[in-house]
Protein backbone atom coordinates (compact mmCIF):
# COMPACT_ATOMS: atom_id res chain seq x y z
CA UNK A 1 0.00 0.00 0.00
CA UNK A 2 2.77 2.59 0.94
CA UNK A 3 4.95 1.39 -2.46
CA UNK A 4 1.38 2.47 -4.37
CA UNK A 5 0.74 5.27 -2.83
CA UNK A 6 4.41 6.70 -3.30
CA UNK A 7 4.23 5.64 -7.27
CA UNK A 8 0.49 7.20 -7.41
CA UNK A 9 2.41 10.62 -5.96
CA UNK A 10 4.83 10.12 -7.95
CA UNK A 11 2.77 10.19 -11.15
CA UNK A 12 0.19 12.12 -10.33
CA UNK A 13 1.48 15.23 -11.95
CA UNK A 14 1.74 13.76 -15.48
CA UNK A 15 -1.35 11.26 -15.08
CA UNK A 16 -3.09 14.03 -17.85
CA UNK A 17 -0.74 13.73 -20.28
CA UNK A 18 -0.25 9.57 -19.56
CA UNK A 19 -3.95 8.79 -20.44
CA UNK A 20 -3.71 11.08 -23.50
CA UNK A 21 -0.47 9.43 -24.98
CA UNK A 22 -1.85 6.25 -27.18
CA UNK A 23 1.54 4.61 -26.43
CA UNK A 24 1.34 4.99 -22.67
CA UNK A 25 -2.26 4.92 -22.48
CA UNK A 26 -3.52 1.02 -20.73
CA UNK A 27 -6.40 1.51 -22.43
CA UNK A 28 -5.00 1.27 -25.50
CA UNK A 29 -3.28 -1.53 -24.99
CA UNK A 30 -5.94 -3.04 -23.63
CA UNK A 31 -7.71 -3.03 -26.73
CA UNK A 32 -4.43 -4.17 -28.52
CA UNK A 33 -5.13 -7.44 -26.63
CA UNK A 34 -6.96 -10.37 -28.43
CA UNK A 35 -10.20 -11.33 -28.13
CA UNK A 36 -11.27 -13.03 -24.73
CA UNK A 37 -13.48 -12.29 -21.51
CA UNK A 38 -13.01 -10.02 -18.85
CA UNK A 39 -14.41 -9.85 -15.56
CA UNK A 40 -17.19 -7.90 -14.90
CA UNK A 41 -18.77 -8.16 -11.00
CA UNK A 42 -22.20 -5.58 -9.56
CA UNK A 43 -21.74 -5.70 -5.87
CA UNK A 44 -25.10 -5.59 -4.62
CA UNK A 45 -23.44 -6.04 -1.01
CA UNK A 46 -21.52 -3.06 -1.57
CA UNK A 47 -23.85 -0.86 -3.61
CA UNK A 48 -26.28 -1.44 -0.27
CA UNK A 49 -29.03 -3.53 -1.99
CA UNK A 50 -28.41 -6.77 0.31
CA UNK A 51 -31.80 -5.64 2.04
CA UNK A 52 -33.56 -5.61 -0.98
CA UNK A 53 -32.13 -8.63 -3.20
CA UNK A 54 -31.84 -11.20 -0.89
CA UNK A 55 -29.83 -13.08 -3.34
CA UNK A 56 -26.89 -13.25 -5.09
CA UNK A 57 -24.74 -11.37 -3.49
CA UNK A 58 -23.48 -9.68 -6.62
CA UNK A 59 -23.92 -9.81 -10.52
CA UNK A 60 -20.79 -11.97 -11.74
CA UNK A 61 -21.18 -10.94 -15.28
CA UNK A 62 -17.70 -11.11 -17.15
CA UNK A 63 -17.62 -9.36 -20.77
CA UNK A 64 -15.74 -9.85 -24.09
CA UNK A 65 -12.97 -7.25 -24.66
CA UNK A 66 -9.91 -7.03 -27.19
CA UNK A 67 -9.70 -7.57 -31.23
CA UNK A 68 -10.14 -10.05 -33.74
CA UNK A 69 -6.63 -9.40 -35.63
CA UNK A 70 -5.31 -11.47 -38.33
CA UNK A 71 -5.13 -14.44 -38.46
CA UNK A 72 -7.53 -15.90 -35.74
CA UNK A 73 -6.62 -18.89 -34.15
CA UNK A 74 -8.22 -21.61 -31.69
CA UNK A 75 -7.93 -19.22 -28.82
CA UNK A 76 -10.32 -16.71 -30.40
CA UNK A 77 -13.06 -19.12 -31.01
CA UNK A 78 -13.52 -17.57 -34.54
CA UNK A 79 -16.83 -18.48 -36.37
CA UNK A 80 -15.83 -19.69 -39.96
CA UNK A 81 -17.96 -16.06 -41.52
CA UNK A 82 -15.08 -13.97 -38.71
CA UNK A 83 -12.08 -15.62 -41.21
CA UNK A 84 -14.32 -14.40 -43.92
CA UNK A 85 -14.69 -10.96 -42.63
CA UNK A 86 -10.58 -10.73 -41.64
CA UNK A 87 -9.72 -11.36 -44.80
CA UNK A 88 -12.19 -8.54 -46.41
CA UNK A 89 -11.03 -6.80 -43.85
CA UNK A 90 -7.72 -6.74 -44.70
CA UNK A 91 -8.49 -5.78 -48.54
CA UNK A 92 -10.07 -2.82 -47.77
CA UNK A 93 -9.13 -1.67 -44.21
CA UNK A 94 -10.92 1.66 -44.40
CA UNK A 95 -14.15 -0.43 -45.66
CA UNK A 96 -15.01 -3.03 -44.05
CA UNK A 97 -14.62 -3.73 -40.44
CA UNK A 98 -12.76 -6.55 -38.41
CA UNK A 99 -15.00 -9.60 -37.24
CA UNK A 100 -16.64 -8.96 -33.25
CA UNK A 101 -15.25 -9.73 -30.43
CA UNK A 102 -18.88 -11.06 -28.77
CA UNK A 103 -20.06 -13.80 -26.23
CA UNK A 104 -20.06 -17.24 -28.10
CA UNK A 105 -22.08 -18.83 -24.98
CA UNK A 106 -23.86 -17.29 -22.11
CA UNK A 107 -25.92 -18.73 -18.87
CA UNK A 108 -28.87 -17.57 -17.16
CA UNK A 109 -28.77 -15.98 -13.76
CA UNK A 110 -31.52 -16.16 -11.08
CA UNK A 111 -32.36 -13.12 -8.73
CA UNK A 112 -33.89 -13.47 -5.11
CA UNK A 113 -35.84 -10.04 -4.09
CA UNK A 114 -38.85 -8.28 -2.46
CA UNK A 115 -41.49 -6.74 -4.44
CA UNK A 116 -42.59 -4.79 -1.27
CA UNK A 117 -42.38 -5.62 2.47
CA UNK A 118 -43.88 -8.81 2.49
CA UNK A 119 -44.01 -10.21 -1.17
CA UNK A 120 -40.88 -11.62 -3.17
CA UNK A 121 -40.18 -12.84 -6.41
CA UNK A 122 -37.65 -15.05 -8.03
CA UNK A 123 -37.19 -14.41 -11.36
CA UNK A 124 -34.86 -16.44 -14.03
CA UNK A 125 -32.81 -14.17 -16.61
CA UNK A 126 -31.45 -15.73 -19.41
CA UNK A 127 -28.46 -15.07 -21.64
CA UNK A 128 -26.86 -12.66 -18.76
CA UNK A 129 -23.29 -14.07 -17.78
CA UNK A 130 -20.79 -14.55 -20.11
CA UNK A 131 -19.64 -18.23 -20.06
CA UNK A 132 -16.92 -17.61 -23.49
CA UNK A 133 -16.11 -14.69 -26.19
CA UNK A 134 -15.34 -15.27 -29.73
CA UNK A 135 -14.87 -13.69 -33.02
CA UNK A 136 -17.83 -13.16 -35.03
CA UNK B 1 -16.89 6.58 1.43
CA UNK B 2 -18.98 3.86 0.11
CA UNK B 3 -17.08 1.16 -2.22
CA UNK B 4 -18.28 1.71 -6.23
CA UNK B 5 -19.58 -2.14 -6.06
CA UNK B 6 -18.32 -2.36 -9.66
CA UNK B 7 -15.40 -4.26 -10.39
CA UNK B 8 -13.73 -4.07 -13.53
CA UNK B 9 -10.68 -5.88 -14.68
CA UNK B 10 -8.37 -4.14 -16.74
CA UNK B 11 -7.10 -6.32 -18.97
CA UNK B 12 -3.71 -6.70 -17.47
CA UNK B 13 -2.50 -10.38 -16.07
CA UNK B 14 -3.09 -10.10 -12.43
CA UNK B 15 -3.50 -6.94 -12.13
CA UNK B 16 -7.40 -6.00 -11.35
CA UNK B 17 -7.86 -2.66 -10.64
CA UNK B 18 -10.90 -1.24 -8.95
CA UNK B 19 -11.55 2.28 -10.61
CA UNK B 20 -13.20 4.87 -8.33
CA UNK B 21 -16.11 6.17 -10.24
CA UNK B 22 -18.06 9.39 -9.64
CA UNK B 23 -21.01 9.07 -7.57
CA UNK B 24 -23.03 10.85 -10.91
CA UNK B 25 -21.65 7.93 -13.06
CA UNK B 26 -22.62 5.25 -10.29
CA UNK B 27 -26.00 6.40 -9.86
CA UNK B 28 -26.27 5.75 -13.68
CA UNK B 29 -24.92 2.32 -13.66
CA UNK B 30 -27.04 1.85 -11.13
CA UNK B 31 -30.01 2.46 -12.76
CA UNK B 32 -29.24 0.90 -15.87
CA UNK B 33 -28.22 -2.11 -13.90
CA UNK B 34 -31.85 -2.14 -12.03
CA UNK B 35 -33.32 -1.48 -15.40
CA UNK B 36 -32.22 -4.54 -16.92
CA UNK B 37 -33.48 -6.45 -14.22
CA UNK B 38 -36.41 -5.00 -14.09
CA UNK B 39 -36.09 -3.71 -10.77
CA UNK B 40 -36.60 0.18 -11.66
CA UNK B 41 -37.11 1.40 -8.36
CA UNK B 42 -36.30 0.10 -4.26
CA UNK B 43 -39.43 -1.07 -2.99
CA UNK B 44 -41.31 0.96 -1.28
CA UNK B 45 -41.97 1.66 2.48
CA UNK B 46 -38.55 -0.64 2.89
CA UNK B 47 -36.03 2.02 3.24
CA UNK B 48 -36.67 2.59 7.12
CA UNK B 49 -38.00 -0.98 7.85
CA UNK B 50 -35.83 -3.62 5.48
CA UNK B 51 -37.98 -6.54 4.74
CA UNK B 52 -37.49 -9.26 7.10
CA UNK B 53 -35.70 -12.40 5.08
CA UNK B 54 -36.64 -15.45 8.32
CA UNK B 55 -40.51 -14.79 7.13
CA UNK B 56 -41.76 -18.14 5.98
CA UNK B 57 -42.54 -16.61 2.16
CA UNK B 58 -39.11 -15.25 1.53
CA UNK B 59 -37.28 -18.76 3.18
CA UNK B 60 -39.52 -20.80 0.55
CA UNK B 61 -38.31 -19.03 -2.16
CA UNK B 62 -34.67 -19.03 -0.39
CA UNK B 63 -34.43 -22.80 -0.30
CA UNK B 64 -35.85 -22.89 -4.15
CA UNK B 65 -32.62 -20.85 -4.51
CA UNK B 66 -30.04 -23.05 -3.11
CA UNK B 67 -31.85 -26.37 -3.33
CA UNK B 68 -33.91 -26.59 -6.90
CA UNK B 69 -32.23 -24.52 -9.35
CA UNK B 70 -28.22 -25.85 -8.51
CA UNK B 71 -25.16 -23.90 -8.05
CA UNK B 72 -23.89 -23.28 -11.56
CA UNK B 73 -26.93 -22.07 -12.92
CA UNK B 74 -26.36 -23.88 -16.04
CA UNK B 75 -28.30 -24.32 -18.85
CA UNK B 76 -30.08 -27.99 -18.24
CA UNK B 77 -32.01 -28.68 -14.32
CA UNK B 78 -30.55 -30.26 -11.93
CA UNK B 79 -30.96 -33.51 -11.52
CA UNK B 80 -33.58 -35.11 -9.64
CA UNK B 81 -31.22 -37.41 -7.62
CA UNK B 82 -29.64 -34.05 -6.33
CA UNK B 83 -32.47 -31.90 -5.13
CA UNK B 84 -33.76 -31.83 -1.84
CA UNK B 85 -37.06 -31.28 -0.61
CA UNK B 86 -35.85 -28.84 2.24
CA UNK B 87 -37.98 -27.74 5.12
CA UNK B 88 -40.78 -27.06 2.57
CA UNK B 89 -41.44 -30.72 1.54
CA UNK B 90 -41.33 -29.82 -2.07
CA UNK B 91 -42.43 -32.58 -4.38
CA UNK B 92 -41.93 -33.72 -7.91
CA UNK B 93 -44.77 -31.58 -8.94
CA UNK B 94 -42.87 -28.77 -7.44
CA UNK B 95 -39.73 -29.57 -8.99
CA UNK B 96 -41.30 -29.69 -12.70
CA UNK B 97 -42.98 -26.21 -11.72
CA UNK B 98 -40.12 -24.84 -10.70
CA UNK B 99 -38.38 -26.04 -13.79
CA UNK B 100 -41.05 -24.57 -16.17
CA UNK B 101 -41.09 -21.28 -14.39
CA UNK B 102 -39.20 -17.97 -15.66
CA UNK B 103 -40.94 -16.46 -12.24
CA UNK B 104 -42.28 -17.82 -9.16
CA UNK B 105 -43.43 -15.06 -6.61
CA UNK B 106 -44.48 -15.58 -3.17
CA UNK B 107 -47.79 -13.57 -1.49
CA UNK B 108 -47.82 -13.76 2.16
CA UNK B 109 -51.05 -13.76 3.46
CA UNK B 110 -52.88 -10.64 5.13
CA UNK B 111 -56.08 -9.81 7.16
CA UNK B 112 -57.17 -7.52 5.28
CA UNK B 113 -60.56 -6.21 5.75
CA UNK B 114 -63.50 -6.85 3.20
CA UNK B 115 -66.88 -4.96 4.22
CA UNK B 116 -69.54 -7.65 5.09
CA UNK B 117 -67.36 -10.77 5.46
CA UNK B 118 -68.52 -12.28 8.51
CA UNK B 119 -66.36 -14.93 9.71
CA UNK B 120 -67.27 -18.01 11.45
CA UNK B 121 -65.27 -20.44 12.86
CA UNK B 122 -63.07 -20.36 9.38
CA UNK B 123 -60.41 -18.16 8.71
CA UNK B 124 -59.84 -15.77 5.89
CA UNK B 125 -56.67 -15.15 3.85
CA UNK B 126 -55.99 -12.50 1.48
CA UNK B 127 -53.19 -11.90 -1.15
CA UNK B 128 -52.14 -9.10 -2.88
CA UNK B 129 -51.51 -10.28 -6.36
CA UNK B 130 -51.63 -6.47 -7.95
CA UNK B 131 -47.89 -6.84 -8.65
CA UNK B 132 -48.20 -10.11 -10.77
CA UNK B 133 -47.18 -8.50 -14.23
CA UNK B 134 -49.99 -8.67 -16.90
CA UNK B 135 -49.14 -11.39 -19.53
CA UNK B 136 -47.76 -13.84 -17.35
CA UNK B 137 -48.93 -16.80 -17.97
CA UNK B 138 -49.52 -18.93 -14.85
CA UNK B 139 -48.62 -22.47 -14.85
CA UNK B 140 -49.57 -22.88 -11.05
CA UNK B 141 -50.16 -21.33 -7.51
CA UNK B 142 -50.78 -23.27 -4.39
CA UNK B 143 -51.53 -22.16 -0.92
CA UNK B 144 -48.91 -23.21 1.86
CA UNK B 145 -50.08 -23.55 5.12
CA UNK B 146 -47.65 -25.13 8.64
CA UNK B 147 -49.48 -27.45 10.56
CA UNK B 148 -47.74 -27.46 14.01
CA UNK B 149 -48.55 -30.38 16.96
CA UNK B 150 -48.25 -27.86 19.66
CA UNK B 151 -52.51 -27.70 20.32
CA UNK B 152 -54.19 -28.74 23.23
CA UNK B 153 -57.26 -29.55 21.64
CA UNK B 154 -56.11 -31.71 18.64
CA UNK B 155 -57.44 -34.87 18.57
CA UNK B 156 -54.74 -37.67 18.89
CA UNK B 157 -56.46 -40.09 16.62
CA UNK B 158 -58.68 -37.62 14.51
CA UNK B 159 -58.23 -36.40 10.95
CA UNK B 160 -59.47 -33.31 9.51
CA UNK B 161 -60.55 -31.89 6.23
CA UNK B 162 -59.30 -28.46 5.50
CA UNK B 163 -61.06 -26.81 2.69
CA UNK B 164 -59.92 -23.48 0.66
CA UNK B 165 -63.25 -21.82 -0.51
CA UNK B 166 -63.07 -18.63 -2.69
CA UNK B 167 -65.53 -15.91 -1.30
CA UNK B 168 -67.41 -14.69 -4.01
CA UNK B 169 -70.06 -11.97 -2.90
CA UNK B 170 -70.12 -10.02 0.46
CA UNK B 171 -73.60 -8.61 -0.49
CA UNK B 172 -75.99 -8.16 2.97
CA UNK B 173 -72.94 -9.77 4.58
CA UNK B 174 -73.90 -12.79 3.39
CA UNK B 175 -71.02 -14.89 2.05
CA UNK B 176 -71.02 -17.41 -1.41
CA UNK B 177 -68.07 -19.86 -1.36
CA UNK B 178 -66.40 -21.19 -4.50
CA UNK B 179 -64.65 -24.50 -3.85
CA UNK B 180 -61.24 -24.43 -4.59
CA UNK B 181 -59.27 -27.55 -3.19
CA UNK B 182 -59.10 -29.75 0.03
CA UNK B 183 -56.55 -31.55 1.60
CA UNK B 184 -56.84 -34.29 4.47
CA UNK B 185 -54.51 -33.88 7.45
CA UNK B 186 -53.82 -36.58 10.68
CA UNK B 187 -52.86 -37.06 13.82
CA UNK B 188 -48.77 -36.71 13.90
CA UNK B 189 -48.40 -35.11 10.61
CA UNK B 190 -46.47 -31.99 11.28
CA UNK B 191 -45.21 -29.97 8.33
CA UNK B 192 -46.43 -27.72 5.20
CA UNK B 193 -49.80 -29.23 3.71
CA UNK B 194 -50.04 -27.30 -0.01
CA UNK B 195 -53.55 -26.77 -1.91
CA UNK B 196 -54.22 -26.40 -5.31
CA UNK B 197 -55.05 -22.41 -6.20
CA UNK B 198 -54.29 -21.93 -9.42
CA UNK B 199 -57.73 -20.80 -10.46
CA UNK B 200 -58.16 -18.56 -7.52
CA UNK B 201 -54.79 -16.55 -8.46
CA UNK B 202 -55.89 -16.55 -12.28
CA UNK B 203 -59.62 -15.12 -11.17
CA UNK B 204 -57.68 -12.10 -9.39
CA UNK B 205 -54.95 -11.14 -11.26
CA UNK B 206 -57.55 -10.77 -14.24
CA UNK B 207 -60.66 -9.17 -11.52
CA UNK B 208 -58.69 -7.33 -9.46
CA UNK B 209 -61.98 -5.83 -7.67
CA UNK B 210 -62.83 -9.32 -7.45
CA UNK B 211 -59.93 -10.31 -5.10
CA UNK B 212 -61.86 -10.69 -1.68
CA UNK B 213 -59.45 -13.50 -0.33
CA UNK B 214 -59.62 -17.44 0.57
CA UNK B 215 -61.98 -19.18 3.31
CA UNK B 216 -60.66 -21.80 5.21
CA UNK B 217 -62.65 -24.15 6.79
CA UNK B 218 -61.67 -27.09 9.34
CA UNK B 219 -63.79 -29.96 9.83
CA UNK B 220 -63.41 -33.58 11.20
CA UNK B 221 -63.44 -35.64 7.94
CA UNK B 222 -66.07 -37.92 9.41
CA UNK B 223 -68.00 -34.81 9.83
CA UNK B 224 -68.57 -35.66 13.16
CA UNK B 225 -68.97 -32.53 14.67
CA UNK B 226 -69.10 -28.89 13.10
CA UNK B 227 -66.45 -26.44 11.80
CA UNK B 228 -63.78 -26.12 13.88
CA UNK B 229 -61.25 -23.61 14.18
CA UNK B 230 -57.55 -23.58 12.03
CA UNK B 231 -55.82 -22.99 14.76
CA UNK B 232 -57.68 -25.40 17.04
CA UNK B 233 -55.96 -27.98 14.58
CA UNK B 234 -52.20 -26.42 15.17
CA UNK B 235 -52.59 -24.75 11.54
CA UNK B 236 -50.61 -21.96 12.02
CA UNK B 237 -52.13 -17.74 10.69
CA UNK B 238 -50.48 -15.04 10.20
CA UNK B 239 -50.34 -14.15 13.36
CA UNK B 240 -48.08 -17.36 13.80
CA UNK B 241 -44.54 -17.78 14.23
CA UNK B 242 -42.90 -15.77 11.19
CA UNK B 243 -41.73 -18.87 9.10
CA UNK B 244 -44.38 -20.84 9.78
CA UNK B 245 -47.00 -18.35 8.42
CA UNK B 246 -49.50 -19.11 5.38
CA UNK B 247 -48.25 -17.79 2.03
CA UNK B 248 -49.25 -18.56 -1.55
CA UNK B 249 -46.89 -19.42 -4.28
CA UNK B 250 -47.35 -18.75 -7.94
CA UNK B 251 -45.44 -20.31 -10.78
CA UNK B 252 -45.59 -17.87 -13.73
CA UNK B 253 -44.23 -18.79 -17.34
CA UNK B 254 -42.62 -15.49 -18.77
CA UNK B 255 -44.88 -13.76 -21.76
CA UNK B 256 -41.16 -12.91 -23.55
CA UNK B 257 -42.27 -9.13 -23.41
CA UNK B 258 -39.42 -7.29 -21.75
CA UNK B 259 -41.13 -4.95 -19.15
CA UNK B 260 -40.52 -1.56 -19.54
CA UNK B 261 -41.09 0.44 -16.58
CA UNK B 262 -41.07 4.34 -16.47
CA UNK B 263 -37.89 4.91 -14.00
Amino acid sequence: QKRDARRKKKSESSSLDYRNNPYTDPGVQYNSRTCKIQTLYVSFRDLKWQDWIIAPDGYDAYYCSGECNFPLNAHMNATNHAIVQTLVHLVSPGKVPKPCCAPTKLSPISVLYFLDESNVILKKYKNMVVKSCGCH
Amino acid sequence: ERMSGLYVDNGFDQTIVHRVISQREKREVEHEILNLLGLPDRPKNTAARPPQVKRSAPKFLLDIYKNALGEDEDEKPIGEQQRRAGEFDLTGQDFRAIDQSDVIMTFAARNHHVPGVRHERGKRLWFDVSEVPPGEHIISAELRLYRSMDVKNWRKNGSYMITAYRVLKTENGTRELQYVDAVNTTAGKEGWLTLNVSEALDHWVNNPDGNKGLYLSVHPADRSVHEVRPEDVGIVGFRGNPDKQPFMVGYFKSSGIRESKVR
